[in-house]
């Protein structure tokens, strides 16, 4: 069965996509099935993967009104191995479309029992905030990632969102866990990005991948060609970043 | 009467607090009275103006569900000329209990309403979204000026963020405007930001404002001591790009 991962944080512009887009695509070199799922209606994940914008087919936002699409809305990708299951603008309309459904919490993890069985790793890129579509994903995930921009702003909201997954937790979904955090577009020379490592490392301490992502231009250039990082720039150092990190999510996976 | 301009891009991460925040600072000390309006549950906008957290205090929240709430949920800052009404997590409520209410769009108009007299600027910081709250601030609004982060990322929810925008004047409020757009963490030593300043350019002409703001650590250091770039480190190209942004903005207001 699939391990389902979610990539949040209510923070704006931390690194979310390009962290869930890029573990895939090495998460998928290295011989696993997987599936990236993009729960943002802005559609970078979908877009950073090489698919073309508003195609005509079924996206995530129809499978969570009928969990059934779910097969005919999944597309390979230029990546062996790994397929998606892209977003797209109407996916704005399920947060009010699904307020007084029933089960709207469950939604997603209904559309993704259909193929969990098809994958190794589902990674869920999450929109920046704590609202439905967040809470559908924390509900379909067994663990989640919290990418975290090494600035000062992004250490403020974390309380917040520990505070949320711990009530998703509660009342949602037990099995949910924190698998860890990762320091996000770090420049080491930098005092304030120094001032935010060690903040995370006192408040997160072994629960910090080791695997630090740095600034690199090419992560940012990587998008407008629709690849990832891999297929871009493999010698960068931002390949070689989330290679490393693929590497700690495999072998966590093994010892769980 | 106020000129209120809401700073709006559902993409995250792309400067609008720090826009809000610097250019609320530099129009006070251009002495103007000047009031900012803290509409995301992260409070970013609050605590970079040096507020402290939760201090039981109605803030915005309160505000949008009784709007006669709103003298005293503002507050002083360390800046003569410039007031706040900030922000807390009790915002994310607000989405859902707004939903069925009356008049839902109009809870910010109204609230500002009662101040407006008092201000020649209200700036209004909005959440990483195109949500009831940054609808509520469009319809609060005159007019919205677009940070853009000097990424791709940036340029591909522009679309949708304009349509939300034509959306709102065709239906809720028919004087809004787009007064401009201005590019933030600009580095013109990367291609990348030059080939995204070519896109906004000629995407936007003359209503991109000639003030670029450079990517500048000073920018992302200030916050954590609470406090405008210009009482942080008021030499710094940080303060110059914002000093320079807020006298544009005060040459449009003589024309209008
Ligand atoms: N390590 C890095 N080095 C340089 N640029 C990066 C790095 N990581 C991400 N970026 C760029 O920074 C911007 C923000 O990253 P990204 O869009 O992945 O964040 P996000 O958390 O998904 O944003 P949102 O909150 O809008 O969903 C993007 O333009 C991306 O290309
Ligand atoms: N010109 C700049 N140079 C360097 N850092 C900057 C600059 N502008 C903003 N920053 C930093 O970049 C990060 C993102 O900026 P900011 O939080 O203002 O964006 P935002 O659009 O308000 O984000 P959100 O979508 O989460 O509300 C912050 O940590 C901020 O301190
Ligand atoms: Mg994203
Ligand atoms: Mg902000």
């Amino acid at each position: 069965m699939a391990e389902i991962i979610a990539f949040a944080n209510q923070k704006g512009g931390v690194g979310k996509t390009t962290t869930a887009v890029n573990l895939a695509a090495c998460l998928a070199v290295s011989e696993r099935r997987v599936l990236l799922v993009d729960m943002d209606p802005q559609a970078n994940a979908s877009s950073g993967s090489g698919l073309e914008r508003e195609d005509g087919r079924p996206c995530v936002y129809e499978c969570l009104l009928d969990p059934s699409q779910v097969r005919e809305a999944i597309h390979p990708t230029q990546i062996e191995g790994l397929d998606i299951l892209p977003s797209s603008m109407r996916l704005v309309g399920a947060e009010v479309e699904l307020v007084a459904a029933l089960g709207r919490e469950y939604r997603l993890k209904k559309a993704l029992a259909q193929v969990a069985a098809d994958y190794e790793y589902i990674l869920i890129d999450c929109p920046p905030s704590l609202s439905l579509l967040t809470v559908n994903t924390l509900c379909a995930a067994d663990g989640v990632i919290i990418p975290i921009q090494a600035e000062y702003y992004a250490l403020e909201g974390l309380s917040q969102l520990l505070n949320t997954i711990e009530l998703v937790r509660e009342s949602l979904n037990p099995q949910l866990v924190v698998r860890g955090v990762v320091l996000t577009m770090y420049d080491s020379r930098l005092n304030l990005c120094n001032m935010v490592r060690k903040e995370v490392e006192d408040h997160f301490g072994d629960r910090m991948y080791s695997s630090i992502i740095r600034r690199n231009v090419k992560l940012g250039e990587a998008p407008s060609h629709g690849k990832p990082i891999l297929l871009y720039d493999a010698g960068s150092p931002g390949s070689q970043n989330y290679i490393a990190l693929a590497q700690e999510i495999l072998d966590e996976s093994v010892q769980t």
